[in-house]
């Protein structure tokens, strides 16, 4: 999810 | 990805494995918080519940499996295993879920940066996994005496910590909007509740003495 960054972190 | 989100996912899996180590080769779970590891449960997977309908990358992918893989067969070994059974403290381990639970989902609730099903579950995940090592700590201090594997898993879990902070700092100032209040304070929350370990770890450390916690 690009429009939330902390989303492509474990 | 940076260097500091992978060294901190690095040591989020030497984590798992050294407690997977000890208890599938050693056969023991001594010293190691059932209630710590069924709250890494329920926190992967309610934030990997995204797991087949977004995707990032292979690696992310990857190691979400083995986040949830893993801490679901730690619990399956410690609770159905004969031999690693015997050897869990359970007299010692007596923290209750809900405590920490209840809080968290309440907050959750309340503070949240989307008002949606897996936005509000992604949320309480961080919120739990802020204090989920919590009964780990309760039993180190009451058992007092701490193996080597033990006192590495703890030590590796709050690395893990640290290094994403390093790692927030990192794309902060390197991302444009990179801004996550939540993340960020409840990730800060988590760290600070090592801190005291990471003390007394250091101490032994150094003197090259046996890691124990006073009482």
């Amino acid at each position: 999810d690009s429009a939330n960054g902390s989303h492509d972190e474990l | 990805m940076n260097i500091f989100r992978l060294a901190g996912d690095m040591t989020h899996l030497a984590s798992v494995l050294v407690l997977l180590l000890k208890i599938h080769t050693i056969k023991s779970c001594a010293g190691v918080s059932l209630k710590t590891q069924e709250l890494y449960v329920i926190v992967f997977a309610t934030r990997y519940l995204d797991i087949f309908t977004s995707f990032v990358s292979i690696y992310n992918s990857l190691m979400k499996l083995i986040f949830l893989g893993s801490s679901f067969s730690i619990v399956w070994y410690m609770r159905y295993h004969k031999a690693v059974h015997r050897t869990y403290d359970r007299e010692q381990d007596t923290f209750r879920h809900w405590f920490l639970m209840l809080p968290c989902i309440l907050l959750a609730l309340l503070i949240h940066e989307k008002f949606t099903f897996f936005e509000v579950m992604w949320t309480f995940s961080l919120y739990l996994e802020a204090v989920a090592i919590l009964p780990q700590l309760v039993l180190l201090q009451r058992t007092r005496n701490i193996d080597n594997l033990t006192g590495q898993y703890i030590f590796l879990l709050g690395g893990y910590r640290g290094f994403y902070i390093l790692n927030w700092i990192y794309r902060y100032f390197t991302e444009p909007h990179y801004v996550h209040w939540i993340t960020w304070i409840s990730g800060l929350v988590q760290t600070l509740l090592y801190a005291d370990f990471f003390y007394y770890y250091f101490l032994s450390w150094k003197n090259n003495k046996k890691l124990q916690l006073p009482a």
